[in-house]
């Protein structure tokens, strides 16, 4: 009988989405010549203490936590980007330049709590 | 939403969003390294994005720069000496402290106008230019082009490392053509027409290679080409 309640709360515990960032969207097409889109990720879920350790935590959100419960002003763990990857991207710039060059941190490969 | 992409434009690089008034062709030598990089990304293999393996140089950061002489070197305000002569500059303020030079290569094309115009195989020669002054100072280069090939790679590290410590110092090129086995272009007078015709021929682009150390900490002690 907890089985279902377990289901439902796991879907609000930290974890990674599918995301795709489509430039035509964001209004850059006209300068980003490639890649037009890439799939990515975002971190979206709860972190409760008692689970933390299940979702790729560092030692300083316990900390964090630990803290919380004894200065509420301090925020609880949240779930953040835990690795991330670069891209390259092909673009223009004003003054009509052509620029490749890869940028850090720009997909998101595991989310934890932080 | 307009100051988050500010802020996103500006860890780029990037002033504002960019709208270029001409879009130049990319050349398939970038697209190719693009879709290699891609590779790599995808593999995991980041320590290729700091390697041109294209170029043999590391580098991280690829750009080519669009000839900008017709903007720094206006017609009104600077007599052009010679019909056969075009100015060309290169506005390389974006490259940052942070950046190491590792390759700068003039690519020039010329099109089938520019030998029709002059109906000669071509001898061309590219001078620095050292003050503002309408005659070029130092021949950089002086190479017979037959008909058939049409585009020209020249190595300019030096002179970019130096024009990117003393920024001041960069006051373009002049690229010049003359039919083959001619010294002397003034000798011969073109038409108006002729002379508009030879300069909307011929493209200019300057493809530079930097290694950002920040990013590449591991290539920033690379081996020395052997002499």
């Amino acid at each position: 009988a907890t089985l279902p309640t377990m289901e439902s709360a796991s879907r609000h515990l930290c974890r990674r989405h599918q995301m795709v960032i489509n430039f035509e969207d964001l209004g850059w097409h006209k300068w980003i010549i490639a890649p037009k889109e890439f799939r990515t990720n975002y971190c979206k879920g709860d972190c409760p203490f008692s689970l933390m350790s299940f979702f790729n935590s560092s030692n300083y959100a316990f900390l964090q936590t630990l803290m919380n419960s004894r200065t509420p002003e301090i925020p609880k763990a949240t779930c953040i980007p835990t690795k991330l990857s670069p891209i390259s991207m092909l673009y223009y710039d004003s003054d009509g330049n052509i620029i490749l060059q890869h940028h850090e941190g720009m997909v998101v490969d595991e989310c934890g709590c932080g | 939403p307009q100051l988050e992409e500010a802020s996103l434009l500006h860890f780029m690089g990037l002033n504002k969003v960019p709208s270029p008034r001409i879009a130049q062709p990319v050349p398939s030598i970038l697209m190719k390294i693009f879709q290699e990089r891609q590779k790599a990304v995808a593999t995991g293999h980041y320590r290729k994005l700091c390697y041109v393996k294209e170029f043999g140089v590391p580098g991280n950061l690829i750009r080519l720069f669009q000839d900008q002489g017709a903007l720094f070197y206006p017609k009104e305000v600077v007599q052009v000496p010679s019909c056969t002569q075009k100015f060309l500059f290169f506005n390389l303020s974006v490259i940052t402290q942070d950046e190491q030079l590792m390759m700068a290569k003039l690519d020039l094309r010329l099109g089938l106008n520019a030998y029709n115009a002059l109906q000669e195989d071509l001898e061309v020669v590219v001078s620095l230019i050292q003050r503002r002054a309408p005659q070029p100072d130092q021949k950089l280069l002086l190479r017979y082009l037959p008909r058939s090939q049409g585009i020209l790679h020249v190595d300019l590290l030096d002179v970019v490392k130096e024009w990117n410590s003393n920024p001041q110092s960069n006051l373009g090129l002049v690229l010049e053509l003359l039919p083959k086995g001619e010294n002397n272009s003034t000798v011969t007078i073109y038409p108006q027409e002729t002379c508009d015709n030879w300069r909307q021929s011929i493209r200019a682009s300057l493809m530079v290679v930097t290694l950002n150390i920040k990013e590449c900490p591991r290539f920033s002690h690379f081996p020395r080409k052997r002499r």
